[in-house]
């Protein structure tokens, strides 16, 4: 026995140690590589790199497939009877108001369906006196003028405005110009009256929350662009370690015009939230399997569509 | 899920919000 258990011990020391020492120095190798290079982040036309091990390492996380998973999971149609208590206890954990649902619980197929519910009539009454209305339920991670490219917030996201709305040639600028013109004159070139501001607002949809959104004001949208990416998570914990998150994720921006001038409306996906639907907009296909995350966005024109205050204008969708 | 819109106004436009505050679609987010 004893002879036995001295060849035992040998052989996996034989083995073990060489085994160990190799994914310790592959362990220290990959630490030592994002460490130095990080994941390309683009702020400011020039790549900054997150040296953070933590935030490249989830940035490299593929994301995009377990949402894409989790739709198809949360697709799956629930039987009729644990409807309602399913998605009680969806509603319990995710602070979502039951009361306010329109339809009967057992009606939502699926989590889907459940997680973009219609509400009841009137239960967002449209304010009558103001020009600019919330377009969506949740929590005001940012509200304030712009007066720079490079839009920085005291406890939320930075993020490059060019990157998050794109070149700036399909707005009013040429190529020359484009190269040339200092950062600050981006946020101008976008105001149709240069004695006006720009101003932002940026809403934060929980899990809980209705995921419906709706337009701020009356408004006509030129054109779409659609950018695919990361569906990094965009909760307000994470969104302060990771600089420019809003232009890494896929996203679609809306531009157009408003009383007011210049309006742009962007819908950001997340983690498990990356389909968006838009309804003027049916050709809009987000978290699509085969499109590889680049720099470029595809662009629409949608002829001027006029949306009005308070109309339903598109959904979050899981997946 | 996040919403970002961005809007040209007057320079006297007021927010009539808190940051970190919930806010409900068709809230008004100026007191004009």
């Amino acid at each position: 026995v004893s002879a036995r258990f001295v060849r035992n011990t040998s052989r996996w020391w034989r083995l073990g140690v060489p085994t160990g020492v190799g994914f310790s120095l592959l362990a220290a190798t990959q630490w030592n590589y994002l460490h130095k290079h990080g994941y390309p982040v683009d702020v400011d036309d020039r790549p900054e790199l997150l040296n953070d091990v933590i935030a490249t390492c989830y940035c490299c996380l593929p994301l995009r497939t377990t949402s894409r998973i989790w739709g198809w999971l949360t697709s799956i149609e629930l039987p009729v009877g644990l409807r309602p208590t399913l998605y009680g206890f969806y509603a319990n954990i995710f602070h979502a108001d039951l009361d306010e649902v329109e339809l009967d619980l057992s009606a939502f197929p699926n989590l889907v369906e459940f997680f973009v519910r219609k509400l009841k009539q009137n239960a967002r009454p449209i304010a009558q006196n103001a020009n600019m209305t919330s377009p969506a339920d949740g929590k005001v991670l940012y509200f304030g003028p712009v007066t720079s490219c490079r839009v920085e917030q005291v406890k939320g996201a930075t993020y490059d405005l060019r990157q998050f709305l794109g070149d700036p040639n399909g707005f009013t600028l040429n190529q020359i110009a484009k190269e040339t013109m200092q950062k600050d004159d981006y946020v101008n070139s976008l105001l149709k009256n240069p004695d006006n501001r720009l101003y932002q607002l940026i809403v934060y949809l929980a899990p809980g929350d209705y995921h419906r959104f709706h337009s701020p004001t009356d408004w006509n949208i030129k054109f779409r662009r659609h950018f695919p990416g990361k569906l990094l998570s965009v909760n307000p914990k994470v969104l302060k370690y990771l600089p420019n998150l809003f232009s890494l994720n896929e996203r679609v921006v809306y531009v157009g015009e408003w009383a007011g001038g210049f309006m742009a409306y962007a819908a950001v996906g997340a983690t498990n939230v990356g389909s968006i639907r838009v309804y003027c907009d049916r050709e809009l296909a987000t978290n699509t399997v085969h499109w590889p995350e680049t720099v470029h966005w595809k662009e629409a024109c949608l002829g001027c569509a006029r949306v009005a205050k308070g109309e339903l204008f598109g959904e979050f969708r899981l997946g | 899920s996040t919403i970002v819109l961005l809007f040209e106004a007057p320079r006297d436009f007021q927010f009539c919000l808190q940051i970190g505050q919930t806010i409900k679609v068709g809230q008004a987010l100026s007191a004009l």
